[in-house]
């Protein structure tokens, strides 16, 4: 399934 | 890391250190919208939820509690301070700010990356950020003149987004499977707002003369 990956931005 | 998304969180670290160089050097918050920085705070608080369980770098997790505390101490300020709050636009800054935090959220619960607790609050803090200079843009243009300061803070906080959409053009174009559509939109939203503002803002600095919104 398409994961979310963690937010790197600001 | 590209040099438009440093460049942009420099400029929004730029435009807080402004603001609290206006209020601890002037001891006033005159012309200071805040609505506009209590949404700021919830902004912060709603997309940084991530702080303790995704470790992304060093500069990431120190800048998101900078960001976090700045917000926070600039409402307390606002609020607590006795100096600075008795210079607090209370009687103009009368945007119905609970409004854009209702609808931002029904928003994020419709459209997210991911029906979850932590995603549904980093489009809610997304959304929100685009709407949330709202209450001071109305402040600004019912106080007429502007202090120097404050609107290069608004130009400043204007200008980050501006070079985050650079960021995203730039990321589409060298990473593979690049696809952040919800902030991207709402980067658009949010920098489209600035527009009038930013025209005014430039016609000061040609004129050398006072920024003057349009009442």
């Amino acid at each position: 399934s398409h994961v979310v990956e963690a937010h790197d931005e600001l | 890391m590209n040099i438009f998304r440093f460049a942009g969180d420099m400029t929004h670290l730029i435009s807080i250190l402004v603001l609290l160089l206006k209020i601890y050097a002037t001891k006033s918050c005159s012309g200071i919208s805040l609505k506009t920085q209590e949404l700021y705070a919830l902004v912060f608080l709603t997309r940084y939820l991530d702080l303790f369980t995704d470790f992304i770098s060093v500069y990431n997790t120190v800048m998101k509690l900078v960001f976090i505390a700045s917000s926070l101490a600039i409402v307390w300020c606002m609020r607590m301070h006795g100096l600075v709050k008795r210079s607090y636009d209370k009687e103009l800054d009368t945007f119905r700010h609970y409004l854009l935090v209702a609808g931002c959220f029904a928003l994020a619960v419709l459209v997210n990356e991911k029906f979850t607790f932590q995603e549904i609050f980093w489009a809610f803090s997304i959304y929100l950020e685009a709407v949330a200079i709202l209450p001071q843009l109305v402040l600004l243009q019912r106080s007429g003149n502007v202090d120097n300061l404050t609107g290069q803070y608004i130009f400043f906080l204007g200008a980050y987004r501006a070079l985050y959409l650079l960021n995203w053009i730039y990321r589409y174009f060298t990473e593979v499977r690049f696809s952040r559509w919800i902030a991207c939109v709402s980067g658009i939203v949010q920098t489209g707002l600035y527009a009038d503002f930013f025209y005014y803002y430039f016609l000061s600095w040609k004129n050398n003369a006072k920024l003057q919104l349009p009442a």
